[in-house]
């Protein structure tokens, strides 16, 4: 049977919010070993996400706040997708993860091209 | 047949230098849409690799030299090498990206978990 997107999801889910300084955004990265952060409401729905990329390019042209870097056009993924469908979403956005969300647009995950590599590397 | 390196290796190879100012890395990383650069000395020799992770960090930690954030015990990739063999360095190092080199220590490109990842979207 094809894996999907669930059974790839890991257990721990790191968020950024519109608010937060990028020097903070940053530390979170840092702090976990990771590189993607949904950015999200109150209510835990979608509002964007930031990569490491989007620091290194606060850095490049000096920008302060993360909603002037973050992507607010997001590349999403669902439990029930086949990995195969989001490999090729991976490589037609030419973005290296997406974040996982459930019919009320509520982040529930992240999944990254790591993720995936992963996969090729067998059991 | 196996998947190798060099049927995945890029066309372009960005590089940074130790005395590249950090802002200057970034800019490389931004205006070329990629997050790994290899360092190398004058002779293209490999001394460390620089990644938008590490970006991240100087930003968190308040870093400036270059040398201070690359990481200078780099795992790489040989062309020869079969893909599914990289899929596993990646996974058990953590890290997305590998520098190819050559058995002279010179760098001919780089492999990332994106790359990989493609290969399990099918043709
Ligand atoms: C185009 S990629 C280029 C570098 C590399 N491929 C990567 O993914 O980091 C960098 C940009 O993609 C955006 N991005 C990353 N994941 C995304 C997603 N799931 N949806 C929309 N944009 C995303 C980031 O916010 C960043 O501005
Ligand atoms: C441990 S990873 C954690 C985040 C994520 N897995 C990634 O690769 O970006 C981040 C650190 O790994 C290091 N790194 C990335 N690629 C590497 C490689 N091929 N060899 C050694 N260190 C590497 C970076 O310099 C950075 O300090």
């Amino acid at each position: 049977p094809r894996t999907l997107v669930k059974d790839l999801k890991g257990e721990t889910l790191i968020l950024a919010h519109p608010n937060d300084a990028i020097n903070e955004v940053a530390k979170k990265m840092v702090q976990n070993n990771i590189n993607h952060l949904p950015v999200v409401d109150d209510n835990n729905k979608l509002l964007g996400i930031v990569t490491s990329w989007d620091v290194a390019n606060a850095v490049a042209r000096d920008k302060n706040n993360l909603t002037d870097v973050m992507t607010k056009k997001v590349i999403i993924a669902r439990e029930e997708e086949p990995v195969d469908v989001i490999a090729r979403r991976i490589d037609k956005n030419k973005i290296s993860g997406l974040p996982i969300i459930d019919k009320k647009n509520q982040v529930k995950g992240m999944v990254t091209a790591e993720d995936i590599s992963r996969l090729m590397g067998g059991d």
